[in-house]
């Protein structure tokens, strides 16, 4: 899949 | 956020707090990593340089802020304040037996091949590592004191948390991220050994020793 990286955590 | 994630973070703050404690109540960092605690700052140095670009929520940059001061702020009471009580002659682990390989597979294998994305992955593979000089330490000296045993327990606490926090998150939002997942169970994993002893010995009042 081509969505953006999505770093929510720590 | 669910309680998991929740419980993971307040277990690393725990952690870092227990370690600052440690070291300015007793005036010393013996017994403790600086390796470690160098790789600890490059991990979130390399991990947060989205800071100022990817706002998630309040708590998240507070608590970026917070782990990022307090892994400088180790490394300025190691190296500096109570550089005299640093036990380097057991700390001899070599840095870049984990910095390259986590560089270069960082490189390799990432989610997207640009600079913050690459620095984030970095991030994750040096972190879950990052202990291997503390763990090389305790089993060179042969044992650890409590607080340095509640502050590892703490730490390798934190990514087992993470991991129930992941798969809870697979089941509730579909949510998955294979690279830190994997990271995360190998990071967990070099924390078993220690997790036995802990569990065997520290929590029975006894100190953290190494069957000779």
């Amino acid at each position: 899949d081509d969505a953006e990286p999505d770093h929510d955590e720590l | 956020m669910n309680i998991f994630r929740l419980g993971g973070d307040l277990a690393h703050l725990l952690a870092i707090i227990i370690l600052l404690l440690k070291i300015w109540t007793t005036r010393s960092c013996a017994g403790i990593s600086g390796k470690s605690q160098i790789l600890f700052a490059l991990t979130f140095t390399a991990r947060y340089l989205d800071l100022f670009t990817n706002f998630v929520s309040v708590y998240n940059s507070v608590m970026k802020v917070v782990y990022l001061a307090a892994a400088y702020a180790t490394l300025y009471l190691m190296y500096v304040k109570f550089k005299a009580t640093y036990d380097h002659n057991h700390d001899t682990f070599r840095l870049e037996f984990l910095i390259l390989p986590a560089a270069g597979l960082a490189l390799i294998i990432n989610h997207e091949f640009s600079i913050i994305e690459v620095m984030w992955t970095f991030s994750i593979y040096l972190e879950a590592v990052a202990i291997l000089p503390q763990l090389f330490m305790v089993s060179k000296t042969g044992e650890a004191e409590s607080i340095t045993s509640h502050y590892l327990f703490a730490l390798g606490s934190y990514r087992a948390l993470y991991i129930v926090n992941w798969v809870y998150r697979y089941y509730s939002e579909g949510f998955y991220d294979m690279i830190a997942t994997l990271a995360g169970v190998v990071q967990t994993v070099l924390y078993c050994d220690f997790f036995y002893l802990y569990i065997t010995k520290v929590l029975k009042g006894k100190k953290l020793q190494l069957p000779a």
